[in-house]
């Protein structure tokens, strides 16, 4: 089957909120963040996780940022809540 | 290397741990030398010792478990976090749990035992997550080399902030 390009986006977002509330102390209302702005709350989240991490800081959910999160790691958050 | 807020540590220079309980995954004779070994990385470095008990007031209470297990931060599964692990401290603090849903080993498949328990184990003591991403203390989990393993400058530096050199003993 062919993979749905919108849901895959939408199947990554889902990851990244799920990621940054974890362990990058993102807050949300409960609602899925749909539309991403520069500068919004997560797209700073995502830089601060990049830097973290030692990722390059783009603020974007690329490859090496998405592999990133899908790796094995502990539970307590890289930022104090 | 980072701290806790607060720089919580522990007061006294000879700690407790206690195992609750033991992943299928392993025999429970591999699960214990992990175990000893991942403390002994730490107790190599700064002047702490580390001595297993069966009371019910050890220091650090070792734990598997999956799911939801009474301390507010329910694993998730295979994959995703491994494990956790309280800053010092009376009641849960110290306190490492493993995810039981994780494929738990002494060899390099699933996930290695002595590496992520001596990753927690710096949590128990005191440590945050660092930013190197070839200190024991980086939050993701990666394959070593048994061979070479060897605690990294800015985890010995982390410890040693904390608790001074194993020399000061």
């Amino acid at each position: 089957f062919p993979i749905d390009p919108k849901r895959k986006v939408e199947e990554d977002m889902k990851l990244i909120q799920k990621y940054l509330e974890n362990y990058y102390s993102f807050k949300t209302d409960g609602k899925p963040v749909l539309r991403w702005k520069s500068n919004s709350p997560i797209v700073n989240k995502i830089k601060e996780m990049q830097e973290f991490i030692g990722l390059e800081v783009t603020g974007k959910l690329d490859s090496n940022t998405l592999e990133m999160m899908q790796k094995p790691r502990c539970g307590v958050p890289d930022v104090a809540d | 290397f980072s701290t806790f807020a607060g720089q919580p540590k522990w007061g006294k220079k000879n700690l407790t741990y206690r195992i609750l309980n033991y992943t299928p995954d392993m025999a429970q004779v591999d699960v214990d030398a992990a175990i000893k070994k991942a403390f002994t990385v730490w107790s190599n470095v700064i002047p702490l010792t580390f001595t297993r008990v069966d009371r019910a007031d050890a220091d650090i209470l070792i734990s598997f478990a999956a799911r939801v297990h009474n301390d507010f931060n329910p694993f998730d599964g295979p994959g995703g976090t491994v494990a956790h692990a309280y800053a010092p401290g009376n009641g849960i603090g110290g306190d490492a749990h493993f995810d039981e849903d994780e494929d738990w080993t002494k060899g390099s498949q699933g996930s290695n035992l002595f590496f992520v328990a001596a990753h927690e184990f710096g949590h128990s003591l005191g440590l945050f997550h660092s930013r190197h991403p070839d200190s024991l203390m980086y939050p993701v989990y990666r394959h070593f080399d048994f061979k070479t393993f060897r605690l990294h400058q800015d985890d010995i530096n982390g410890i040693q902030y904390l608790y001074g050199n194993q020399t000061l003993l």
